[in-house]
């Protein structure tokens, strides 16, 4: 404010009517060794409305539940990603669901020892400004260890599938033909450069590499989970780690030719595995 | 992956629409400088995730 080089500039609070929640879960062991989290879900139980608060308030009142991960660093600062975040009516009550994958995706990147599982649930009003309700402070959420919470205290649904029987199975048999009914893998296949013609007297190394493919099917979550998430397609043996090939190729300018490196993204496939067709795809975390 | 992927991706990475037609003459007596080769090779052992394992 002292400098000339600034211009100050004013600004206007306008709201601050955030209640905020943080809940805390405990998650070694809760996910089986070698499983795939399919989904998470968290469930909070809202409290109904005492009679007399529902007739001051509109019909269409609502309030923005945020869910976010918070994530405390080595160096003691907090972060928080945003999770999921929906509108809720202020008049209902009972349990409201939300996909909280992404958060446990992203504890699992974690070093161990781990953390608990940090999220925090905030309630805001559904409009900001000055005309903004307060009826979003009316939102109560039961609580762990409160008095008559204890069917609607907060949890956590995990779902999960077990990669014995849904993964992928690594590399395929090289001597046991592949059927429809080999378990997805990964299978070599050899790429002759050489053998090309548009590759002549230009692609000077590798002559050729192996690429590799994933062959095979996936074992099907049985009906009832499959109908509890419509929203995914079948799981399909599709690569899921690949690595990128070099290249050396000749370059012809100006009538000269000269030798380049080159590199090609996703030419190899590292890793096969069985995911279904609409299931997110783990953001990495950020440091 | 096939053919056409490999050929579609070098064309990408070298901005080309098509694949340069050259014949032996061009490359004949063409060597690969020593910095390129080196290049080359540890490109190659990171894209296989893996450790130099000598020669």
């Amino acid at each position: 404010r002292f400098s000339q080089n600034f211009r100050e500039v004013a600004g206007r609070f306008l709201v601050s009517e955030v209640s905020t929640h943080l809940l805390v879960f405990g998650m070694e062991q809760r996910l089986p060794p070698n499983s795939e989290l399919v989904q998470a879900v968290l469930r909070l139980f809202q409290q109904p409305l005492p009679r007399a608060a529902l007739r001051r308030l509109e019909r269409s009142a609502r309030a923005q539940v945020t869910i976010e991960w918070l994530r405390v660093r080595d160096d003691g600062s907090n972060r928080t990603s945003l999770i999921d975040s929906r509108l809720v009516s202020v008049h209902e009550s009972g349990w409201k669901a939300f996909d909280v994958t992404e958060a446990v995706n992203f504890w699992q990147q974690l070093s161990r020892p781990r953390q608990p599982l940090l999220l925090q649930v905030s309630v805001q009003s559904e409009h900001l400004g000055p005309g903004a309700s307060g009826a979003h402070r009316l939102v109560r959420f039961a609580a762990q260890g409160t008095a008559g919470a204890a069917r609607g205290e907060p949890q956590l649904e995990l779902h999960t599938l077990d990669l014995k029987d849904y993964g992928a199975q690594g590399n395929c048999d090289p001597e046991a033909p592949v059927t429809k009914d080999t378990r997805c893998c990964r299978q070599e296949m050899y790429l002759d450069l050489q053998g090309m013609k548009w590759a002549e007297n230009w692609v000077l190394e590798p002559p050729g590499f192996l690429a590799y493919e994933c062959v095979g099917s996936c074992l099907q979550p049985p009906k009832p989970l499959t109908f509890q998430w419509t929203f995914l397609g079948p799981r399909q043996c599709i690569a899921s780690e690949t690595a990128s090939l070099p290249m050396i190729v000749t370059i012809k300018e100006g009538g000269r030719t000269r030798p380049q490196v080159v590199s090609l993204p996703n030419m190899r496939v590292q890793k096969c595995s069985c995911a279904s067709d609409g299931a997110p795809v783990p953001r990495g975390l950020e440091p | 992956l096939t053919e056409e992927r490999v050929l579609g991706s070098l064309l990408q990475q070298l901005h080309l629409r098509q694949a340069p037609v050259l014949d032996r003459t061009d490359v004949e007596g063409l060597t690969i400088p020593a910095h390129l080769r080196a290049r080359y090779v540890a490109l190659l052992q990171r894209s296989h995730g893996d450790r130099p394992r000598g020669k």
